[in-house]
This record gives structure tokens, sequence and C-alpha cells, in this order.
């Protein structure tokens, strides 16, 4: 059983970087083989799991443009069942390289073809963006994982998020699915946190995870020790909610 | 005296936008003449200063290719001293349209020519990328303010911004100046936020703005009630830090 799943929201710092390493570390802490892409030329993906994306060499850049095979560019971490392939600054050149080319959102897809059944789970974290590159991951995946920050800007953006999914799966990749509306940064604390959550459990029903990530200062401190969450704080409140959203992740497959 | 100011950084969520809304408000309350574009297909500007997207009509994407001259584009805002070219979701779209025209990057510095002097400062929100709308706003500004979010991921991408930054003075706009660097979303509480602060302190000494723009509630609050931060809650530390800039930056001018 091998499943891709984007991790996408083109609204900026909701947490899909957070989701996408510490999700590939809970999966990987459950036994579960898994493969992270770093699609965003930001790299932080790439960082976040203790590689330095200047360091990096050839990852997804070449991965796209088909220059190399997939298992030429995967790379090893020290988190445990999770490898990588990771972005360089470079990554952003690929659009303009690819865009007059036909069938330009399947070159991820089809590089992904003979590694797929290696993992139980491939993970593409992706830009804040709606572009090519990001086109790619959701053209290539099963399913696209939306994090949602509980602030008010990151609801407005969702209509054309889900606007764009449908227009995927018309045009490129109808099996793609919606594995969950994931909300992020929720501080119960805070009534805008309670009145976002509560407007997307009531607007998308069905959609949300049970799971919620809060918000824990451990989660925005591990990154700057090249660690995931359960490497830097097993029993902290952020280990506890992704190791809990992975089980549930799981449990929703079988 | 007018001068065209772009809010610009890649990483996304680092406050972009609630600069962009606030410092024009501040700014408008200081009794200076201010325009707001919004260069973002998310629109959060439009939104944040009381404009529903759907309804905004011809905005920033007509303003860059070309078919509308800026003044039949202006909108009146309740914001006392400041006006809007809104943006519409297509937005993303002008960037396939000029990407093969010859100047590309000039679009949006020519179609301000004629309307700079009407204001003291023209201030752009850009969307969490490199590409080519966010070039077009580099290559009209007389300068760029990049808020810098105290966390780690969004020391990371400083590099390459500035990089960025050095192109356009290079190839497209010699006289682009750095504004200056912008600590947001600080909290004096987190051991991170002080790190954050310190490093960049140290790293780009003379660039940081005075100002330190704190983590406050009230500035996520207020763009769901469509408001800036003065008209929801003036008494807020958020209004106060807006003010202060807004102050730092006439008093830089003069
Ligand atoms: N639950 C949380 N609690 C506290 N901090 C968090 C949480 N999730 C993410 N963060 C912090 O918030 C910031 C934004 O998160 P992140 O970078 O993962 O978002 P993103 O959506 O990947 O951003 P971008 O749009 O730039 O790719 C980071 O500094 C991160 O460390
Ligand atoms: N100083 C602050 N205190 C508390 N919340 C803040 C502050 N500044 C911004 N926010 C909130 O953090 C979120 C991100 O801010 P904002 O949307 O302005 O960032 P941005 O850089 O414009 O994002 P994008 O990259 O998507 O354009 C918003 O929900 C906003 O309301
Ligand atoms: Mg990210
Ligand atoms: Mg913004």
């Amino acid at each position: 059983m091998s499943r891709v799943i984007a991790i996408a929201n083109q609204k900026g710092g909701v947490g899909k970087t957070t989701t996408a390493v510490n999700l590939s570390a809970a999966l990987g802490a459950l036994e579960k083989r898994v493969l992270l892409i770093d699609a965003d030329p930001q790299a932080n993906a790439t960082s976040g799991l203790g590689l330095k994306p200047e360091d990096a060499g050839e990852g997804t850049y070449e991965l796209i443009e088909g220059a190399r095979k997939a298992e030429e560019l995967i790379q090893a971490t020290t988190t445990p069942g999770v490898s990588i392939i990771p972005a360089h600054l470079d990554l952003v050149a690929v659009e303009l390289e690819i865009i007059d080319q036909p069938k330009r959102e399947f070159f991820l897809a089809k590089a992904l073809q003979d590694i797929r059944s290696t993992y139980d789970y491939i993970i593409i974290d992706c830009a804040p963006s709606l572009g090519l590159i990001t086109l790619n991951a959701l053209t290539a995946s099963d399913a696209v994982l939306v994090p949602i920050q509980c602030e008010y800007y990151a609801l407005e953006g969702l209509g054309k998020l889900l606007n764009t999914i449908k227009k995927v799966q018309e045009l490129h990749n109808e099996d793609l699915d919606v594995e969950g509306l994931l909300l992020t940064m929720f501080d119960s604390r805070l009534r805008l946190s309670n009145q976002v959550a509560d407007e997307v459990r009531s607007h998308f029903e069905g959609l949300v995870f049970e799971t919620v990530i809060h918000r824990n200062v451990k989660l925005s401190e591990a990154p700057s020790h090249g660690e995931n969450i359960i490497a830097y704080d097993a029993g902290s409140k952020g280990a506890e909610n992704y190791l809990t959203l992975a089980q549930e992740l799981i449990a929703k497959a079988s």
C-alpha cells in the first residue's frame, strides 16, 4: 500500500512544512517507510530534516526535469524510517524549463512511478503558490492534505484552493482525493482560533481531521536544531499532536 | 515627495499584508496621502481594507497588463488618507500573459509613472514568491521593506531574498533601496523570538527598523472585521507599533 500525499495551500505560513516534516517523522516512528519530497524552492523541509540545502546537491529539480532517476536522488536522513529528495534554491528555475512542454503537469507523476511501491507514504511539501511545481505535485498525488491556520486570512483562500483541486481532478488527475483539512496553530485561549475552527468544521463537514495541531513553541524551535519534533521533544504537545495525526491517517487508509 | 515601497518576502505568513494594510493606515492617520496596490492574487490586502475581492472589479491585473490607466483603477477605502488598486483572483494569470514580452519586468513601473506625484507613499503588497508579479513590484519601487517573522524558517530565506534584490538592482532598477528589515510577531517571552531578533540585528546592522511589531491578537482579529488596526482598536499594541513605524519611516525620508 503506497499513498502519495501533497501538503498544499497557497496561503503562506500555515504550517505546510511543519506538517510535512513532523507527519513524516511520526509515520516513521510508527514503522512506516516514508519518503519526503521537498517541492518548495525555499527548501525548509530539507533543513527541517537536518540537511543543509546548499550542500544537498541534486534533488527535486533533477527529478522533475527527468535528468536523474528517482532512486538516484534519494538520501537518508537521521529520522528513523524517513528518506528525502531535497530541494535546492535553483528549483524555481524548473518552472521556466517545462512551461512550454507538452504534458508539463505530469513530469513529477512520471518520475515517481518506479519508486511508489518502495514506500508506504510519499509526502510532498509544496510552496505557497499554485504554480507549475505545485500542479505537478497535485497531479502526482493520490490525495492532498490542506493545513489551515486558525486565522482569518487563512480562511479566505480556502475556496480558491478547493477550486484548483477540482480543476486538477477534471484535467489531470481524476483520482486525486482530499485527504483532509488540518487545523494548525490552534490556541484554545483565543476567541479567533475557536471561531475559525468552528467555521471550517461547519463549512467542510466530514473533511476535517479529528486531530488539531495546537500552537506549541517547541514546534518552531525544533527546526533551528535541524530536528523533527519527536527527536527534539517527544513529550511535547506538538509531538503528541503529530503522532495522533499519523495514527488517524493510517486508520483512514485501512 | 513620492516614495514607492514594495512589501516583499518569499517566505509565507511573515506579516507582509498585515504590514501593508496597517502601515498604510498609520501613514494616512499622520496626514500622508497613500495608495495601496494589492499585487497578491490572494487579495488579502484588498479584504483587509474592507473591500470584497470578488466584487472589487478591475485592479492590479488591468494595471500591469496596461488595459487601463492607473487613475481609472483607483478606489476609495474607508481608511482616512488611503486609496487602493485591488487584486482579483485572476491576477495570477497576468504572469503567463506577459512572460514572453520584451521588458516584461517593467510593466508596473510604466503604469505607475503618471500617478506617482499624486501620493506621498505608494505601498505594494506582494505574494509569497519571487515570480514575475513580484519582480514587477521591485522594479517599480524606490525601496523594499522586508518583514521578518521572529522564527527560524524565516531567517533561512533572507539571504536568497537579498540576492534577488541585488539582481534587480543590477538588471532592472539600480535605484532600488532596502527601506529596512522589520521584525514581526515578536514575543518577548519566547527565547526563540529573542534569538532570531538578535541574529538579524547582528547580521544586518543598520538595516533593521528600530520599531518592532509585537505579536498581538488584535492584529489578527482586525481583518475579520474588514478593518485596519487603528479603526479596530486604536489603543492596542499593534496600532501603537504601526504608528511608530510610520513615524520612523517619515523621519528617515527627511
Ligand atoms: N503548531 C505550531 N505551533 C507553533 N509554531 C508553529 C506551528 N506550526 C508551524 N509553526 C511555525 O510557524 C511558522 C510557519 O510554519 P511553516 O513554515 O511550517 O508554514 P508553511 O506553510 O510551510 O510556510 P510557507 O508558506 O512559507 O511554505 C514556522 O516558523 C513554524 O516553525
Ligand atoms: N504582529 C502580529 N501579531 C499577531 N498576528 C499577526 C501579526 N502579524 C500578522 N499576524 C497574523 O499572522 C498571519 C500571517 O500574516 P500575513 O497574512 O499578514 O502574512 P503574509 O506575509 O502577508 O502572508 P502571505 O505570505 O500568505 O502573503 C495572519 O493571519 C495575520 O493576521
Ligand atoms: Mg513551507
Ligand atoms: Mg499576504
